[in-house]
């Protein structure tokens, strides 16, 4: 996956992200596709989610997957989880779950949860920074206000690392992948480079949706795990998802 | 990623917004009905491919052991009660969407957790 916060002179804030998932999950060897990803592509839907005729919050699903991985509350906060491998990760919680210790949430409903209760971007940091989550991963947050968008490192026993927007300072823009923000990114998975070089390149004054889409259509950001691309704009409740396919030739991940 | 030619040379800039991709439908998610009832309008027209996704999924797992249809009943067996353990509204909902769907709840359970399950 790759998620990105960028804000723009004027302090408007954008979230955009491309979902990938299906690694090592099957591979069709006459298409060079993941059979997986090729399985998600159709169940990709944006829900509305409303209230007495109202939306309250806006997410990207998977059809029949009732958690949420990309979302918005309009006006409020914007959010993505991005996967954070390790050998410590879910399975772990699982089994504990099922042995009678519920103390942990799973990612998924903590995800939805935070979205649609969510009231401010600075409760909801410190809410994300606090939870006891099952598996661990990275919780990308966007707010209202200028500054207001963080990477959030979550780990099942270390306390969270928190990566911040800070405009004044020249960094517009926070970029996450699957690795952790302190650590180099794998010589085979370097989304982080490319995702950066695109970035900067676009420069601070261009920012806007169709400068974000290009970024995140640039190989191996687009990669043949893509399934979609979520397009976000907290201040509008803009969100819009389009269903992605990596041209060949295109690197598996 | 270095290798030619899976990395563009030069970022993209060409790409017009909106892009010419598939854009995805919206589907309004009415919390004010009863849990188990939210999704079934959406159960509808995406079962086949929900059913071809978990189909694809079983028999991955099924490929790790000798006999698949006993994979899938024990998965049926030991996952459809783990749905009781689940936080509300998530355990009515999915319940909601097996039912609707015709696909058995452990398989719909192991869908939600799989998150949890693929981040090792």
């Amino acid at each position: 996956c790759t998620s990105i916060v960028a804000e723009t002179p004027n302090g408007t804030l954008y979230h955009s992200r491309n979902l990938d998932f299906g690694l090592f999950l099957g591979w069709d060897v006459k298409n060079k596709k993941w059979e997986l990803t090729e399985r998600l592509r159709p169940l990709v839907v944006n829900v509305d989610y409303q209230k007495g005729g109202k939306t309250v919050a806006k997410a990207v699903h998977f059809v029949g997957y009732v958690g949420v991985l990309t979302g918005i509350k309009p006006g409020v906060i914007t959010m993505t989880m991005n996967e954070r491998y390790n050998i410590d990760g879910g399975f772990v919680g699982i089994f504990e779950w099922i042995l009678g210790q519920r103390s942990e949430q799973w990612m998924g409903f903590f995800m939805r949860d935070t979205l649609v209760e969510a009231t401010d971007y600075a409760s909801t940091k410190t809410k994300v920074i606090n939870a006891k989550i099952m598996s661990p991963g990275y919780i990308i947050l966007g707010g209202n206000k200028s500054g207001e968008g963080a990477i959030i490192v979550t780990d099942r026993e270390k306390p969270a690392y928190v990566e911040e927007l800070d405009p004044k300072k020249g960094k517009w823009f926070v970029l996450q992948t699957n690795y952790d923000p302190v650590d180099k990114p794998p010589f085979f998975d370097d989304r982080r480079t490319s995702g950066v070089r695109c970035m900067t390149n676009t420069t601070q004054k261009a920012v806007g949706f169709g400068p974000l889409y290009n970024v995140l259509s640039t190989k191996p950001n687009l990669n043949l795990l893509t399934a979609y691309t979520a397009m976000m704009q907290v201040d509008t409740g803009y969100l819009d998802t389009f269903i992605r396919e990596c041209p060949q030739p295109c690197y598996p991940w | 990623q270095d290798a030619y030619p899976y990395t563009d040379r030069n970022c993209r800039t060409d790409v017009p917004y909106p892009p010419n991709d598939p854009k995805v439908s919206t589907f309004v998610l009415n919390l004010d009905l009863n849990p188990k009832d939210r999704w079934a309008p959406l159960m509808k027209n995406k079962t086949n491919e929900l059913k071809a996704m978990i189909g694809d999924i079983i028999n991955l797992v099924g490929a790790f052991f000798k006999n698949k249809t006993k994979i899938v009943n024990d998965l049926d067996t030991l996952l459809g009660p783990l749905v009781y353990t689940l936080p509300q509204p998530y355990q009515d909902e999915m319940i909601g969407i097996s039912d609707a769907s015709g696909v058995p709840l452990g398989q719909i359970v192991l869908y939600n957790i799989f998150y949890e399950v693929f981040t090792v």
